[in-house]
């Protein structure tokens, strides 16, 4: 499978990446777990903001007022008050950085708004101007900036401890220790690890992360900890702290060991193949092991719960027209399903009991956002979605070959806004152009 | 009226203050009812 690396991230600028014309950022209203994803729904264009004036010659910070021509996720593209359709001056900014107010925060702390150099002779009656200009129009909430700093409040803190998927050995889980929260991605380190250097990144809010105990809770392989001596400081983080899953109803007609179904391929995430249920656990969960590239122990079985999106009935992928890659070594080609159950004496896990359901998301093809590249899960890239089947989105790394892209749900804690990275000070991988990409 | 997201937007006397002195328009602004 093929990585990518880190490249030089210096120069790239969404602003100007995304430009004013047709190209589209995904909105933040689209992701649920990032900050504001539950309160963006207000923010549009047309909303006039207070934001520094920028083309000033006075010796002291003034402002002025903006309206927001484009949005692409966090980022807005403003144009000042009384530049009228000139969008010479346009200017991108984060919304949620600092600086960004609404409408009557100057005067609320006396500061008077000062028009852009450049246009001051232009209005002979600023007042009568802006009343006209702003009379009915939008402004942000009272309580933006508030939410935006209450929402970049994380609640796992560093040293908590957690169980974590052991990245390699996916049939089994070990203990880490969060040594780093950015964004509400966890830094996690496990706690064999002397040197610090064993990680492993997620999102808090993974599938791939549970609570001290949950392993033993439901039957799942656990490595144990040698680290005899627990370390002063260190707590086991809470379990409401972490993504709940659906309860379901194991007691009426269930998996069964040997059912065969589709699952995206954990090593492979651009790869939706054949698989087969391996072992039925408590609450719900599944193993899984992919056909034709199981090891014999089942170490590269992984965990995935039945309500899962990265699991789907058999079938699922000719119905979409997606590839499916048929089991290694399984030499009757072209794959029918049909031919294989018999060939294997299998039968298909019954459709009822999949997750079916497809919230309303609101992704579009053509949709820039911030991906984490999840075979290298530290790194978090400039992306596009290029294609929506159901609840899933297909994600290509812009600038890399469509080999590398992956299938990822759209509801996955792994997908970002435009300007999420600006926001928590996350390292953004830009698009690989083809020197670097050498 | 109410949104989905549970906020209402509510219109407000905002005030503006310039280099020619202070005064007030009508906009909209939404507010979180919970």
């Amino acid at each position: 499978v093929k990585t990518k690396a880190a490249l030089p991230v210096d120069s790239f600028d969404w602003g100007n990446y995304i430009g004013s014309g047709d190209m589209m950022g995904a909105p933040v209203s689209c992701f649920k777990h990032v900050p504001m994803g539950n309160s963006w729904e207000d923010i549009k264009e047309g909303i006039r903001v207070e934001v520094l004036n920028s083309d000033s010659n006075l010796p002291m910070k003034v402002y002025w007022i903006a309206s927001i021509v484009k949005l692409a996720g966090f980022k807005a593209l403003l144009r000042y008050e009384g530049f009228d359709g000139d969008s010479g001056q346009d200017f991108w900014c984060n919304l949620c950085v600092p600086d960004i107010h609404p409408v009557g925060w100057c005067a609320s702390g006396g500061k008077p708004l000062v028009p852009p150099k450049s246009i001051q002779h232009k209005v002979t009656n600023w007042k009568g101007f802006l009343v006209k200009r702003l009379t009915g129009s939008k402004t942000l909430p009272a309580d933006f900036s508030f939410k935006v700093q209450e929402s970049m409040q994380f609640p796992f803190k560093k040293l908590m401890r957690v169980e974590v998927v052991d990245k390699a050995h996916l049939c089994r889980t070990r203990v880490a220790l969060v040594q780093q929260v950015i964004g509400g991605r966890l830094r996690l380190v496990y706690e064999e690890s002397h040197d610090g250097s064993d990680d492993f990144w997620c999102h808090m809010y993974s599938p791939l992360i549970h609570s001290i105990g949950w392993s033993r809770s439901i039957g799942h392989r656990f490595k144990r900890s040698d680290v005899t001596k627990k370390m002063d400081g260190l707590m086991d983080a809470p379990g409401r702290l972490f993504a709940k899953v659906k309860d379901v109803d194991q007691s009426g007609e269930w998996f069964k060991d040997g059912m065969k179904l589709e699952a995206i391929d954990p090593l492979n995430l651009s790869t939706i193949c054949v698989a087969t249920v391996r072992k039925v656990l408590a609450d719900g969960y599944l193993m899984i092991g992919i056909d034709g590239s199981e090891a014999a122990d089942g170490s590269d079985w992984i965990c995935y719960h039945s309500t899962s999106p990265s699991i789907f009935p058999a079938g699922f992928c000719e119905i979409n027209s997606i590839e499916l890659t048929p089991p290694r070594g399984y030499t009757k080609l072209p794959y029918r399903w049909f031919d294989y159950l018999r060939d294997t004496s299998s039968v298909a896990a019954p459709v009822k009991l999949f997750n079916k359901d497809v919230p309303n998301h609101g992704f579009v093809p053509g949709m820039k956002l911030e991906a984490v590249d999840l075979m290298e899960p530290r790194l978090v890239c400039v992306a596009t979605v290029t294609r929506i089947v159901h609840r899933l989105l297909r994600i290509h790394f812009d600038g890399w070959e469509d080999e590398y892209d992956q299938w990822v749900d759209c509801e996955s804690p792994d997908l970002y806004p435009v300007g999420w990275c600006q926001l928590t000070g996350y390292q953004l991988q830009p698009p690989a152009m083809q020197a670097s990409r050498e | 009226g109410a949104e989905a997201s549970g906020r209402k937007w509510e219109q407000k006397q905002v005030q503006i203050k310039t280099l020619e002195g202070e005064f007030s328009v009508t906009m909209w602004a939404s507010d979180d009812k919970k």
